[in-house]
């Protein structure tokens, strides 16, 4: 079982070895392994070529390869560490393992920053934030007047930019979520504890490969 | 209760929330 799985990955592009992503992340090999079955999922669902187009996250994530999200393209940005429109192996493990419940919260709290920080100018600033909820009401069919949004959007902000300068750093980010923990729920996956049980006929395989 | 902007959107998004990634078996 392990050679046939073996054959099949090395086709694949952007294939990494699972010994080298466990040594990275907080992943075990065989849960790299199992992790390796769902990405073959994923990354075959609309182009069957071994990597995550933005569509295919969209259709796992909504069931509709066509449904545009700003916070799904923010997130396929982030995992997409090289910049080349899709998500590889490698950045799939590696971006998947910030979520796991053992990952440091730091960087948790990092990849939020980042995840809002719309234009990437190293600062979450006042338009970006007001942008991001007018993008909720809208996926939420929810209707609020500008005046109301403008007051959310002022009370958070001000509570979060403690320096008062106009826009929240990384450092008042860590703050603000400190005092709010639970604005890093979304970066836990409970399911990542339990990968190899979601995927079990996969165990039988990696079992031998991690005894060799 | 303060109406904390960052608490909705990370409460309300779908995009934001990847455990049905898991249920694609």
């Amino acid at each position: 079982m392990g050679c046939y799985h073996s054959k099949r990955t090395k086709e694949t592009p952007g294939y990494e070895e699972p010994t080298v992503l466990a040594a990275e992340t907080p992943f075990t090999v065989s849960e790299v392994e199992a992790l390796y079955e769902l990405f073959k999922k994923l990354s075959s669902s609309v182009i069957d070529d071994g990597l995550i187009h933005k569509e295919e996250l969209q259709l796992a994530l909504f069931r509709n390869k066509n449904r545009r999200n700003l916070f799904a393209d923010r997130i396929f940005d982030l995992f997409d560490v090289k910049r080349n429109g899709v998500i590889e192996f490698g950045e799939f493990v590696r971006s998947l393992g910030v979520f796991h419940p053992n990952a440091p919260v730091e960087d948790k709290i990092h990849f939020t920053f980042r995840l809002y920080d719309l234009r990437q100018t190293g600062f979450i600033e006042r338009e970006e934030l007001k942008e991001m909820v007018l993008a909720i009401l809208h996926e939420s069919d929810l209707l609020l007047s500008d005046d109301v949004v403008e007051t959310i959007v002022d009370k958070t902000f001000s509570d979060a930019d403690l320096k008062g300068d106009g826009k929240i750093d990384p450092e008042e980010w860590k703050e603000f979520v400190s005092k709010n923990p639970s604005l890093i729920k979304n970066m836990t996956l409970p399911y990542l504890k339990d990968i190899t049980l979601a995927f079990p006929s996969f165990v039988l395989s990696t079992e031998v490969e991690d005894s060799e | 209760r303060f109406f904390n902007a960052f608490e909705f959107i990370s409460s309300m998004s779908s995009g934001f929330d990847l455990s049905s990634l898991f249920e694609t078996k």
